[in-house]
Formats: structure tokens, C-alpha cells, sequence
């Protein structure tokens, strides 16, 4: 990221709309406007204070035509979609209406991001040349999960410090549906991390849970997260050693919470020999502590303390996990239990019994409504009526 | 959307390069004194800035980049070319 070298003495910034965009509704700019701002505030004790009317105000934000009063004329439809000033020189946001600004849409241009953008440079932020950056300056298109870039996070907090007002100090917001795992709650992998927390993956995004369905303020990229770590992994678990692994395809990568854990990816085929490729789910079964690999209608039991670390009689048939279906989508190990997740459905397993565990509702129950809080969902047994 | 193939002359692209801090503002008198080595720099320090081969020349991906909707404010900005000030 690059600081331009001048910043707000005062957290508490108010701002004012003087001139809206022709062909917008007021209400939904507002709306748009203080969504942007509120990226910036997420991440620090900075609050924005919408005022009306002549006040004076820290950012006077404008949509403009061509050239506007400040020597900067904009340039039609395409080119500069919007400029704005540093805080030494004023913080303003102008932006181009000859643009056609529109709101979660992939048409046009998308103001909640661009104003966004602008609102980095009212706040001392210059360009980025970090590609997933929000203040990159090249407009990247309607992105529908928007979320910060780990680099526009220190950015703004190397300017205004870390967010101390926190909602830490107050209730944590109620867990919140994810409207796309709702809609579609198969997922590519989950995972616990060393200090508990269920990790959910899904292309290029991941979500984290509470006891009670999806926390607030996900999803977000998982390269912003675990960098260098590709989308649409296949599979992972944390071992006891507090280490976490993830497998893609041939290779795999380790990481101690977010941090890659050596010169990763390596093929799997060298750290854990007699493991298939494309493997996927895998898991720490609650039952033994050691490590399970599914793939298709099989699975393979590795065990690092072993020599060799998969034994010749795998592997096996998923069938003898009496219940369990095949192929599964992830398994994942929550307070002492081991889960499978099939499609948009799971199941818990007994491990006594060795197999499925009785429940009312009996499984497989529905991922969205029991793990992701969707309360459109089915609470009851899936795959009969009642 | 991505514009495709895009011809971009030196002078437009000179003036892109100046409008985002690449260059010192082209002075239209003598604008056309812009020497070959400097038009070359910026455009290498703008493909590094973008994270494109740094090629100096004005190749295809550079001039679809250039074409490509974007934020006003220069990209190179500090003491010298100091962004905006406003008026």
C-alpha cells in the first residue's frame, strides 16, 4: 500500500452529498455511500457523520460532469470514473456522472465500490499496487462478496490504528445467514482451527462459524487470509500439533494459523505417501486422533507415528462408516464429534457405535438450517417429510 | 468490461502516463520534446506498478490496461507530483 502523508487529526469525520447522480435513487445513494464508508470504520475507531444542507463538513462528496471547478475535468463514460482529494488538500469526493453508477448489479459501474476507493484517498490513502486491493486504481468489476484486502486493512490502519471501539465491547451481533450458503450449502471443505473455530471454504471464499450459524462480517477472500493458498481446495484439517493442512489437487500446503508453515505447496505424494491425489475430504477422527482421507467411495487412515504411515489393508470402504454416504464433501471435527457433509446434507458419527448417531431429528439433517442459521431452511430429517 | 484489442498512439499514451504521475505534466507547447527514453521509463514503471511484463513497450495487455476504467488520482504521488490540490 502507499500513504500519501497526510491524514485526519480527528477520527470522528463528517461528510455531505451535495450533488447526487442523475440516475440514482437518493435514498439508495445514501445507503451506497455510507456502506463505503463503513469499510473504512470496520477496521478502525473511525466514524463518518452523514450532514445536510451548507454545513461544513470534512468530505463533500459531488457527481459531476466534465470539467467541474477543480481543473480536473472528467472524460465521459470509461476512462477516470471518479478522483478525490487527500485530507491535506481538502478529503472531497468527486465523481464522473456521466458514468452509469448502479447498485449490486453487474451493469455498469458499481458505487458502493468505487466510492469506497475514493474514500481511501479522503482518508490519505494513495494507490496500491497490490492487484486485490481495493485501492488498486483499476476498477475490477461488480464483486458481489466485496471485502478488504489484508493490504487495505494495514493501510488504513497504519494511518488510524486498529479498531478498538470494537464490538467486542458491546453484544457481538447475532449470527447472520450467508444468503449463498443458504441458497446453496454444499461446500468444498471445512476445517477447525487450533483454537477451535469451524472454518468453512467455498471457491475463492471462506466463512467463519459460531455455535449458532455464520459470523458476521464473512464471507471474505481466502487469499486475503491464508495467502498464496489457491481457491477451491479440496480438503483440510488441523492436527495436534496446531498445524493446519490443505490439500488442492497433487499438492498440499501447511500453515500455523494463517501463516504458511515453510516453502509450500509440495505434492502430496511426498508428505503423506500412499494418500491419492484429489482427495475429497479429510479429518482428525474424534475416535482415534488419527488422520482420515476420503476420496470417492474409499478412505485411507494415515497415521504420521506409523511406519509406514498407511498400512497396505487401505484402502477401505467408506460403506464401513455404517451411514455415512460416498462421495462426502468435507468432514470436520466439532466438539468431539465427527461430522460428514454430503450435497447439503450431514451426519454425525457415534464412535462407540461406530456409525451414524441416533438423533431426533434423526440425520441427515440440513447443513444450512444446523451449521450456516438458515431459518428458511428444514429443521427435520432430510429426504422424508416429516 | 475489459476493453479488447486496443491501439493506443505514444502522445495518447504520454498523456495517460502524465495524468497518473508517470510523467511530468505535458506542457502542449512542448509536449512533443518528450524524449524516447523517458516515454520508455514510464512506461516501465507503470507495467511494474500493474504488475505487467516490464517490457517498456507500448504492447497489448499495457494498452488494455490503459483503457481499462479507473480511479482519477495519480498513482505516483509524493512531495513532486502531489496528487491534487484543490483550487
Amino acid at each position: 500500500y502507499a500513504l500519501q502523508g497526510s491524514r485526519w487529526r480527528t477520527k470522528n469525520l463528517t461528510y455531505k452529498i451535495s450533488k447526487y447522480p442523475t440516475g440514482l435513487n437518493k435514498q439508495e445513494v445514501d445507503k451506497e455511500i455510507a456502506n463505503a464508508f463503513n469499510v473504512w470504520s470496520g477496521e478502525t475507531d473511525l466514524t463518518f457523520t452523514r450532514k445536510k444542507g451548507h454545513e461544513n463538513v470534512h468530505i463533500e462528496i459531488r457527481f459531476e460532469v466534465g470539467e467541474h471547478g477543480d481543473g480536473d475535468p472528467f472524460d465521459g463514460p470509461g476512462g477516470t470514473l471518479a478522483h478525490a482529494y487527500f485530507p491535506v488538500y481538502g478529503g472531497d469526493a468527486h465523481f464522473d456522472d456521466a458514468e452509469r453508477w448502479t447498485i449490486r448489479s453487474y451493469r455498469g459501474t458499481n458505487l458502493f465500490q468505487v466510492a469506497a476507493h475514493e474514500f481511501g484517498h479522503s482518508l490519505g490513502l494513495s494507490h496500491s499496487d497490490v492487484k486485490s486491493a481495493l485501492m488498486a486504481p483499476f476498477y475490477r468489476g461488480y464483486d458481489p462478496h466485496f471485502t478488504l484486502d489484508q493490504d487495505d486493512i494495514s493501510a488504513i490502519q497504519a494511518l488510524y490504528g486498529t479498531k478498538t471501539n470494537s464490538r467486542r465491547s458491546q453484544p457481538l451481533p447475532p449470527a447472520e445467514e450467508d444468503p449463498e450458503l443458504c441458497k446453496d450449502p454444499k461446500v468444498d471443505t471445512m476445517f477447525d482451527t487450533k483454537d477451535g473455530e469451524i472454518i468453512v471454504f467455498k471457491g475463492k471464499y471462506y466463512w467463519k462459524l459460531t455455535d449458532n450459524g455464520v459470523a458476521s462480517g464473512y464471507p471474505r477472500r481466502i487469499s486475503s487470509t491464508w495467502k498464496e493458498l489457491p481457491a477451491n481446495i479440496d480438503a483440510a484439517f488441523t492436527y495436534r500439533n496446531g498445524k493446519t493442512y490443505f490439500f488442492k489437487g497433487t499438492q498440499y500446503w501447511r500453515y500455523i494459523n494463517t501463516t504458511m508453515d515453510g516453502d509450500y505447496p509440495k505434492e502430496i505424494s511426498d508428505g503423506f505417501t500412499g494418500i491419492p491425489d484429489n482427495i475429497d475430504a479429510a479429518t482428525v477422527w474424534t475416535g482415534n486422533g488419527k488422520i482420515y482421507f476420503y476420496k470417492g467411495t474409499k478412505f485411507w487412515r494415515f497415521d504420521p507415528a506409523s511406519k509406514p504411515p498407511v498400512r497396505s489393508n487401505y484402502p477401505k470402504l467408506i460403506q464401513n462408516w455404517e451411514g455415512i454416504p460416498n462421495p462426502i464433501n468435507a468432514a470436520v471435527t466439532y466438539k468431539g464429534y465427527t461430522y460428514f457433509f454430503q450435497d447439503n446434507a450431514y451426519y454425525r458419527f457415534n464412535d462407540r457405535q461406530f456409525k451414524v448417531d441416533d438423533a431426533n431429528p434423526a440425520f441427515p439433517r440440513s447443513t444450512a438450517y444446523w451449521w450456516f442459521g438458515c431459518k428458511s431452511a428444514s429443521r427435520g430429517t432430510l429426504g422424508n417429510d416429516h | 468490461a475489459v476493453p479488447t484489442n486496443v491501439v493506443i498512439s505514444d502522445t495518447t499514451a504520454a498523456n495517460y502516463l502524465a495524468q497518473y504521475g508517470y510523467l511530468p505534466p505535458i506542457n502542449p507547447e512542448n509536449g512533443a520534446f518528450l524524449s524516447e527514453e523517458k516515454l520508455t521509463a514510464a512506461i516501465e514503471e507503470f507495467q511494474a506498478f500493474a504488475g505487467l511484463n516490464i517490457t517498456g513497450e507500448l504492447n497489448d495487455e499495457t494498452a488494455k490496461l490503459m483503457a481499462t476504467p479507473r480511479c482519477g488520482v495519480k498513482d505516483k504521488v509524493g512531495p513532486a507530483a502531489d496528487g491534487r490540490s484543490k483550487r
